[in-house]
């Protein structure tokens, strides 16, 4: 052990073990997570090399690789509680992206929330065995967190009963999806629905886009990889592109709007049903806001408290970076901000699940602020921990900009979190709109 | 602000926008008077980010409602005023964050650990403050002495933060895997393992990169 290290954590005052279980909520939950973890760091069938010294096809496929042998690893162990699943899968890819993280984190549940029993039946236990794997196209290349502005179209045939979806201009491709590049053969494809003649609006359709077997893009269908990124190399962000491509009537989603074999137009009970899920996937990024940060703030304290650097004393040996002012200045107002999300997070995912309760009774009333707050502190939190990694990078001197520090993953990693999911001035206007009203 | 003005009692986060009607929330508070006594006081601090989060809520639906006044389309007067509509909702929810982590300190029973967590949580609240000294002086919650007080306290807490802060990483419980990277080990033998890694790099497969034979010796030869 680093004697400076062993000095440092000599002179603490108290004992981090109390503050992770504040951070985990129990002692119990610790020893549960550093469980699963071990599951995964003990498994020779996880260990490899390091992604930096890979190609993007080589962590693309390393990629595919983690996730196949996850899923079996998570039933082998019998891992079914959501927030487990979350933390093994954190463990096994290790904070990046993974082309299966919409078809676990979208497809499956838009199924469970908006599939009817008998759309579950169809394609739920298919998409579990993963025979069908899906992602969720809802942005496109020329539209996105403006939702009434998505071109794709579904337009109802009584005829045959089915829908054509087609993609009426180049800015209407579907562009960005994970995984819907390479790995998909199905979608969740979000597309204005027309019926009767009328628009209805923006719906949620399941759409098949390669042979089940051969994995070969169906007929009328276009669908690849848009290309190197930033950063999210393991996953195959994609596009789609529909030439009048026909789905059977059952495979519009229809728990809430249905369309009935005549064409005729059932709408849903509420259009705040949907929210559900957007304060859902916000609150998830909370707490990667809260996550990521941290582990910049850990890497650049102890590498401060390794690092001997310039004099404070003339004469007397290089002092530790972290007893200049200026360093203490730059870190600790952060350490202190990755602490504040930490428990933002851990409110966000509470407030969800107390309210989902409700509203499966029915009860939307508070759906409309969580929906507001959530949409607001993605924004902040992203904001705020996509420049405080930058500042940590940057408090490693030199060494910050190699990827032996790992901070130039992190941060690559997680800064499309400003972006996605809504761009984050828009989803600061969205709480304006409902503090305005308030 | 519309339904709190029509009367509306509001729950949840926004409560305080119930104030409005009850203009305790005035656009431009009279100078010189300060609402934080002492700055060390966490429940006065999130008060004083309360009443900011309010006094930019109002100020800039008030811009709004002027412009509509005036004859604006509903969308023009709001495009209009977006700057600080998004400030507005900035600091409500820097407000939201900073109650969240003051409540969250009742629930810790440590001592030890609960002294350093109020200690990062001032630290936080204080610099907060710091970096929107403007929002707070023009709405009156602090006068303008106390900002040297809050800069000298800040760098009070970083002296108390320096000997815990490896301490409070530690407590993030990261293992070096999950880092990703050689620097934040926690053994902190940095500079052995970043050579081992550098020697792992995949351009130092061979000693010689073939790059050299196809082109740099050529290049030496016809110069």
């Amino acid at each position: 052990m680093n004697p400076d290290l062993s000095r440092e954590r000599a002179a603490a005052s108290f004992n981090p073990e109390t503050i992770t279980y504040v951070l985990d909520g129990s002692p119990e939950r610790t020893r549960r997570r550093r469980e699963i973890e071990n599951l995964v760091t003990s498994d020779p069938e996880f260990q490899h090399e390091d992604p930096n010294f890979l190609s993007r096809s080589e962590r693309y496929e390393l990629a595919i690789k983690k996730s196949a042998l996850m899923v079996q690893k998570m039933r082998q162990h019998g891992i079914s509680d959501p927030e487990e699943i979350y933390w093994f899968k954190s463990f096994v890819h290790q904070g990046r992206p993974e082309p299966l993280d919409l078809h676990l984190g979208m497809f499956l549940p838009t199924l469970l929330n908006q599939a009817t029993p008998e759309q579950q039946d169809r394609f739920f236990m298919p998409a579990w065995n993963l025979e069908i794997i899906g992602t969720y196209a809802q942005t496109e290349m020329g539209h996105g967190t403006h939702l009434r502005g998505l071109e794709t179209t579904a337009t109802y045939d009584p005829s045959t009963q089915e829908f054509i979806l087609n993609s009426p201009t180049v800015s209407s491709l579907k562009w960005w999806p994970g995984g819907l590049g390479k790995t998909s053969n199905h979608a969740v494809v979000l597309a204005q629905l027309y019926t009767q003649g009328e628009c209805k609006g923006l719906h949620a359709f399941i759409v098949p886009i390669r042979h089940m077997s051969t994995h070969e893009p169906l007929p009328g269908v276009t669908v690849g990889d848009i290309g190197p990124k930033f950063g999210y190399d393991e996953t195959d962000n994609g596009f789609l592109k529909f030439d009048k491509f026909r789905i059977p009537r059952e495979n519009m989603l229809m728990k809430y709007a249905q369309v009935e074999q005549d064409g005729k137009y059932v709408k849903p009970l509420s259009d705040k049903l949907t929210y559900g899920t957007m304060v859902f996937i916000r609150s998830m990024i909370v707490g990667d806001s809260a996550l990521c940060l941290s582990r910049a703030c850990t890497i650049a304290v102890r590498y401060s408290a390794v690092r001997h650097q310039s004099e404070i004393r003339a004469g007397e040996p290089e002092p530790q970076i972290l007893d200049f002012q200026t360093q203490q200045y730059k870190l600790f107002p952060l350490l202190a901000t990755a602490y504040a999300f930490q428990f933002v997070g851990s409110y966000m995912s509470q407030t969800y699940h107390r309210i989902t309760g409700d509203i499966q009774q029915g009860n939307l009333s508070e759906l409309p602020e969580l929906h507001a707050l959530s949409a607001g502190l993605k924004a902040f939190t992203t904001w705020v921990a996509s420049y405080g990694i930058e500042e940590c990078r940057m408090a490693c001197g030199g060494h910050g900009y190699s990827c032996s520090s790992g901070i130039p993953d992190i941060y690559v990693t997680f800064t499309p979190a400003c972006t996605y999911e809504g761009e984050n001035t828009v989803m600061m206007l969205q709480t304006a709109r409902f503090l305005f009203k308030s | 602000y519309t339904a709190a003005l029509s009367g509306e009692r509001l729950g949840g986060m926004v409560s305080y926008l119930n104030d409005v009607s009850s203009q305790r929330v005035q656009a431009q508070p009279l100078a010189g008077q300060s609402l934080v006594m002492d700055i060390n006081d966490l429940g006065s601090l999130v008060e004083a980010y309360k009443q900011r989060a309010a006094w930019l809520i109002v100020a800039a639906c008030k811009n709004v409602q002027s412009d509509l006044k005036r004859g604006k389309r509903k969308e023009d007067a709001w495009n209009k005023n977006s700057v600080d509509l998004v400030q507005a909702t900035e600091a409500h929810c820097h407000y939201v964050v900073v109650k969240l982590f003051v409540d969250k300190l009742s629930e810790v029973l440590d001592v030890a650990a609960l002294r350093i967590l109020s200690t990062l949580c001032l630290l936080y609240t204080l610099h907060g403050i710091s970096r929107n000294t403007g929002d707070f002086l023009q709405a009156g919650l602090l006068a303008p002495v106390q900002l040297e007080q809050i800069q000298q306290r800040i760098k009070d807490l970083l002296v108390v933060i320096r000997p815990n802060a490896v301490a409070l990483v530690d407590a993030f419980d990261y293992t070096d895997t999950q880092l990703g990277g050689v620097l934040g080990r926690y053994d902190g033998n940095v500079y052995e393992n970043m050579f081992e890694w550098a020697k792992k790099s995949p351009l130092n497969k061979t000693q010689v990169h073939a790059s050299f034979h196809k082109y740099l010796k050529p290049l030496q030869s016809k110069l």
